[in-house]
């Protein structure tokens, strides 16, 4: 464990904590897309599957039972418990153009063919183009919450972070995992003009619009 | 040999 990993699951759990806090508290999943939030709970089922018979440390799977229960009960309260204040309308990017290309990709470049490691690959492609729909919602609707905005800061922070960590880990430990670097840079790189009005904007106390 | 890759990272 480095700095640099540490600080990227904390950001990453911050974000799923704001966003959770963001439908509780307003009791609403206006402006997030539902889409999105089903992508991360297919991520984080395919990834943890090895929660049981993979034990690392007790950080680790306090956080992977985090962040599935979290990802599964996100789904559950936009798609049943505030059902009504799900905004379908903006949220139509076809995630089948995500899942298939995804699957197709694991099941060709990959470090083993097992099921176990191709679900992991699955998981790893997928995440790096989950945020797609939220981000073309937020294009569509032309504008986020300031405090989706926070969340999608902090999820598109966690990965950037992570981008350090294998940096880190290859100089101290010359270990590096090019699938899970090459689609940690993708997943951050579709930040980067999210990140551009954040910082000009968002920190400003301006709303964040995007230019019509 | 296939060694079971063990990924350490969440």
């Amino acid at each position: 464990m480095n700095i640099f990993r540490l600080a990227g699951d904390l950001s990453h759990l911050a974000a799923i904590i704001i966003l959770l806090i963001k439908i509780w508290k307003t009791r609403s999943c206006a402006g997030i897309s539902g889409r999105s939030q089903v992508l991360f709970a297919i991520v984080f089922i395919t990834r943890y599957l090895d929660l049981f018979t993979n034990f690392i440390s007790a950080y680790n799977t306090a956080m992977k039972v985090f962040f599935l229960g979290s990802s599964i009960g996100t789904v559950y309260l936009m798609y049943l418990k505030f059902k009504a204040t799900y905004d379908h309308n903006h949220d139509t990017f076809r995630i089948e153009f995500l899942l298939l290309p995804t699957a197709l990709l694991s099941l060709v470049l990959n470090h083993e063919f097992s099921v176990m490691e191709i679900l992991w690959t699955f998981s790893i492609y997928l995440e790096s183009v989950a945020i797609l729909p939220q981000l073309f919602m937020v294009s569509k609707t032309g504008e986020a919450e300031s405090i989706t905005s926070h969340y999608l800061f902090a999820l598109g922070s966690y990965r950037g972070l992570y981008i350090l960590n294998w940096i880190y880990r290859y100089y101290f430990e010359g270990f590096y995992d090019i699938i899970a670097i090459v689609a940690g840079c993708v997943q951050t790189i579709l930040y980067c003009d999210f990140f551009y009005l954040y910082i000009t904007k968002v920190l400003k106390g301006k709303k964040l619009q995007l230019p019509a | 040999p296939s060694a079971t890759v063990a990924h350490d990272e969440l």
